[in-house]
């Protein structure tokens, strides 16, 4: 589980090479410049040989929470589940830089550290929409702990929004990790297109919840890409989403109630 | 009435070994026309592992086989393939005959690791071929 790696450490699971091969594949075969022409799937992929950057090592603990989610969004041959009903078609998982001092600054008091983390949202694209955005704790203490303080955001320009928080910190969806929402506070910055955000928590949580909200955590996004070559689901699967009470409320009206599903022929 | 003449159908099997699903496949899709295949990679083959964590197995299927001159009901071909068929073989072999390419796609999930080791799963439409068809 999230929590289970223990420190946090680099990822051994995934082997991290120079990339190759898939330049060749998706240039035209005329030499024309291709970076207009290929889905974002590929683009990302094709420009950098050569003078790109060494790749960084994902976090451990984040890919093993990645990997299960992938395996409750996907089948074992990459396709997405019938049965799934959000909205979104992307998550990102973002780890703060400078974790490190963020855990030194720990109190036993039970008060989490205020220290800022920063992520780097460079990676969102302005074709996604942010649904829902979670802090990501490690799992433990109670899950239904309550916690108070407030949350602090702010992008490079803006002088920071804060947020009280007084909500609960929820047991995540697949049942790994603690999230605490961020939604409303993150969501202007992400729909501005700011690439570097600044979060300070402080928060006290009961139900044994201290000690996980005491470590760094990991951002992350539920995004809908609205491109061509993402994949949008049927508009009354979407609908069923238990999120948006709105429209489960629509679709419950239009559709008809399990138990009296058209008989078969 | 220049239709070749239908497929000879293969002779059910004794009962003991007879499989209805094998019998109507080769009966509905003669053989070496227009149908779907299964092409199965690893994205290490590719050297694309080192970014795509899930699936490490894909199967994007591909579609090959004649059309045949009559293009049949179960390809959903517009009129447009017949009267190219046509031209292509009673006016004009230079007009080629219809191809036999994909005509509906399952999306695919992709966990990846971005270049700032950030971890996205994303969703992408059309990325394995579910249906052939003759165009």
């Amino acid at each position: 589980s999230w929590a289970s790696g223990g420190e946090a450490q680099s990822a051994a699971s995934v082997k991290l090479e120079p990339e190759a091969a898939p330049r060749s594949l998706l240039q035209p075969v005329d030499g024309a410049h291709s970076s207009g022409l290929l889905p974002p799937f590929f683009k990302v992929r094709s420009g950098g040989r050569g003078g790109a950057p060494p790749r960084l090592q994902p976090d451990s603990r984040a890919l093993r929470y990645m990997k299960k989610l992938y395996k409750t969004y996907a089948t074992k041959e990459g396709v997405p589940k019938p049965t799934r009903s959000h909205l979104y078609n992307t998550v990102r998982l973002f780890t703060p830089h400078s974790p490190q001092k963020y855990a030194s600054g720990g109190q036993v008091t039970g008060a989490a550290p205020s220290a800022p983390l920063r992520f780097s949202l460079g990676r969102v694209a302005a074709v996604e929409r942010l649904l829902k955005s979670v802090l990501l704790y490690a799992a433990s203490g109670s899950p239904g702990a309550r916690c108070a303080g407030s949350l602090t955001a702010s992008g490079p320009r803006s002088s920071g929004r804060a947020l009280p928080v007084g909500a609960r910190l929820q047991l995540g969806d697949d049942r790994r990790g603690l999230e605490l929402d961020v939604t409303q506070l993150l969501q202007p910055l992400v729909a501005a297109g700011t690439r570097s955000i600044r979060l300070s928590v402080n928060v006290t949580c009961g139900g044994g919840a201290d000690r996980a909200v005491r470590a760094p955590p990991s951002l992350l996004l539920y995004l809908n890409d609205t491109s061509a070559q993402a994949h949008r689901r049927p508009r009354f699967r979407a609908a069923r989403s238990p999120r948006r009470p709105g429209l489960h409320r629509a679709a419950a009206a239009c559709a008809p109630a399990k138990s009296a599903q058209r008989p078969r022929r | 009435g220049r239709d070749a003449p239908g497929p000879r159908l293969p002779r059910p099997p004794g009962a003991a070994a007879f499989n209805l699903s094998e019998y109507l496949r080769r009966f509905l899709t003669p053989r070496g026309e227009c149908e779907l295949h299964d092409f199965r990679l690893s994205f290490r083959q590719l050297r694309w592992d080192s970014w795509i964590v899930a699936p490490q197995r894909y199967n994007p299927r591909y579609c090959q086989g004649r059309c045949p001159r009559a293009v049949r009901h179960r390809y959903g071909s517009p009129l447009h393939t017949l009267v190219q068929n046509v031209i292509s073989e009673k006016l004009d072999a230079a007009v080629p005959a219809p191809s036999c390419v994909p005509a509906a796609y399952d999306p695919l999930s992709v966990l990846t690791v971005e270049p700032d080791a950030s971890i996205a799963y994303k969703e992408y439409d059309n990325m394995i071929a579910t249906r052939c068809t003759c165009r």
